[in-house]
């Protein structure tokens, strides 16, 4: 039967018959490695993390990778006309992505897109967003907490002071309070997770099947 | 089937990546 990994990285989600499934499995992650050395690249250049332990570093990439990815990718997902681009550059309607087997994560993924566009990010607050969405101590397997914490709160608190002084008007003396674009931005952090959830379940359901 | 990233061959992209030695992996 055919084998479909409908996913965005992927440069052939329609699989060639005649390969064995190990095969397409190994020009999925070919198709891939691109973009993950690009995350790498940009976590080398977060201020501090290559201060962590190699184990941390590695920790962060591996659980934190795919949201990067959607994060970096989330214009892909054209909320108005209901499609996705792949890196490819082919683009697939709703309803072919339906029938490759996208479905349950589709509209969690649009809705993510949807959602981030909404807050009309500067380049700076999108790169900034994305070093908090990999350096998040409460991964699982972390060795030193206390020095990825150390690294999150400042980096929070960077993106703290660069997206409320582009949206706190002159003149505006409260400076304790957090403008809601800040919050609704930290708000995209469990979603990420949760997206990131679903798309682990999916591997698996790949793996196994 | 535990790790979904050991299955993808993520670690093994990530620990070469940031030695910085990431090579063309075979077919």
């Amino acid at each position: 039967s055919d084998i479909m990994l409908a996913c965005p990285m992927n440069m052939q989600p329609h699989a060639d018959p005649s390969k064995s499934p190990q095969e397409i499995w190994e020009d999925f992650s070919l198709s891939f490695t691109p973009a993950v050395k690009e995350v790498v690249e940009f976590a080398k250049h977060i201020p501090g993390f290559s201060s962590l332990t190699q184990n941390d570093q590695v920790t962060l990439l591996k659980a934190g990778t795919f949201e990067v990815l959607m994060v970096r990718f989330s214009s892909l997902f054209n909320v108005k006309e209901q499609t996705v681009t792949f890196i490819s550059g082919a683009t697939y309607s709703l309803e072919e992505l339906r029938a490759m087997g996208m479905s349950e994560m589709l509209g969690a993924m649009f809705d993510f897109s949807h959602k981030l566009a909404t807050l009309e990010l500067s380049s700076e607050e999108l790169g900034l967003f994305t070093a908090v969405v990999l350096v998040s101590a409460d991964r699982s397997g972390i060795e030193s907490v206390l020095s990825v914490e150390q690294l999150q709160e400042n980096l929070i608190r960077a993106l703290r002071s660069l997206v409320n002084k582009s949206t706190v008007a002159p003149g505006n003396n409260h400076h304790n309070m957090d403008s809601p674009r800040f919050t609704k931005l930290l708000l995209k952090l469990p979603d990420l997770r949760t997206l990131n959830n679903m798309h682990s379940e999916k591997l698996l359901s790949f793996r196994i099947d | 089937f535990s790790d979904p990233a050991s299955n993808l061959g993520l670690e093994d992209i990530i620990r070469k990546a940031l030695m910085g030695n990431l090579e063309e992996r075979p077919e």
